[in-house]
């Protein structure tokens, strides 16, 4: 799959949606 | 000795299942569910096989005879078991679901030196939906359902002492599965009712994304996730599938994840092999093995790298399979039929 289909692809998911997210 | 036979692809990767040994478990009611575990005695350190059945679970350790020897039996007598739940990496504890159509409790079983008996302490009661056992002897669970589900993961000491319950903020969806991150141990991952794939962070009980599947199969299973590359590869099953022709209907699914997006797509099927018909009915990933039983009565390996089924075991003599278990060390496929016999397999 390319990057288009899934959109842009970050390694630090993790750590980026945990400083987003509502505790 | 048996493999996948198919003449004309040479070139996929085959597998074999050697048996080494069998145990006949549950000689008076329906075997429910079976495993391994490291158990630790005053005598033996082994790798025993744990049978479950509607009233009782039993311990079963390798004799130097080459029969299997009942270690412990724990008997049940209000509420039927209905399955193991593996926790790994713990050794000389077992955990067990128990209840009707639903599990209502979830209990340890051990066998206390400092008495002689054997204990079946209760770790939960309620209404409970999914269960499972993370590394680092954590157990997660979901209570309830919809807006008043309860999401909880409870620590425990290597004597199966509670240590500590933290809260998971709850989907709106109810639960169906969980499933651990391979390569990301605070990630957690649960598939609901609504095909929506859920992403907890352990730590801080966060919930990070979720994501719906789209699926048209309702009541799909999320059997193991794998981190790699900023992605996540789902593994999932559909039991309840209609069954039809092995093209349209795979035993295992793989979907791949963009948690930072929220957008998914179907990454590869693994088919029925050749000439089998029917749909999946239970099984159980390990590693990078899948194994099923299919409703034919047929146990089938896939190789989740390769995408090919690697070896099939066909229903013998004395009936069909119902149930496929690995073995902790992932070198043994355990393959159970409903009498209680136990057929122990080495897969290499």
């Amino acid at each position: 799959h390319s990057e288009s289909d899934l959109g842009p692809i970050s390694i630090n998911w993790f750590e980026e949606l945990s400083s987003e997210a509502p505790l | 000795k048996v493999a996948v036979e198919d003449p004309v692809e040479d070139s996929q990767r085959k597998g074999s299942l050697q048996m080494t040994s069998t145990l006949k478990s549950c000689s008076a009611s329906c075997l429910v569910d079976m495993g391994t575990v490291w158990w630790e005695a005053a005598d033996f350190t082994a790798l025993c096989v744990v049978t479950a059945c509607e009233a009782s679970v039993s311990l079963w350790r390798h004799l130097e005879s080459g029969h299997w020897g009942s270690v412990h039996t724990w008997h049940f007598t209000k509420v039927p078991v209905i399955q193991i739940v593996p926790l790994p990496g713990v050794q000389s504890l077992v955990c067990v679901a128990l209840g009707g159509l639903e599990i209502s409790e979830i209990r340890f079983l051990f066998y206390s030196s400092e008495d002689g008996c054997v204990k079946q302490p209760l770790v939960k009661t309620g209404n409970i939906n999914a269960v499972l056992g993370l590394k680092n002897r954590r157990l997660v669970s979901s209570c309830g359902s919809l807006q008043d589900q309860e999401v909880e993961v409870l620590s425990f000491s290597e004597t199966g002492r509670s240590k500590e319950r933290q809260a998971l903020m709850p989907p709106e969806e109810t639960v169906l599965a969980f499933a651990e991150v391979d390569g990301m141990q605070e990630a957690l991952i649960a598939l609901t009712t609504t095909d929506c794939l859920v992403v907890w962070n352990l730590t801080t009980g966060q919930l990070l994304r979720k994501v719906p599947l789209g699926f048209s199969y309702p009541g799909s299973v999320c059997h193991k996730v794998y981190s790699d590359s900023g992605l996540l590869f789902v593994v999932l099953s559909h039991p309840h599938a209609k069954e039809s022709n092995s093209c349209v209907n795979p035993a295992f699914q793989v979907v791949v994840l963009n948690p930072k997006t929220a957008r998914s797509a179907r990454l590869m099927s693994l088919s029925l092999p050749l000439g089998i018909t029917g749909r999946y009915l239970e099984g159980e990933v390990k590693g990078a093995s899948a194994a099923a039983v299919l409703t034919s009565g047929n146990i089938a390996v896939w190789d989740l790298f390769w995408g090919q089924c690697t070896a099939l075991l066909p229903p013998d003599s004395e009936g069909s399979w119902s149930l496929a278990r690995w073995s902790v060390t992932d070198t043994c496929l355990l393959a159970g039929q409903k009498d209680g016999s136990v057929y122990i397999y080495s897969y290499t």
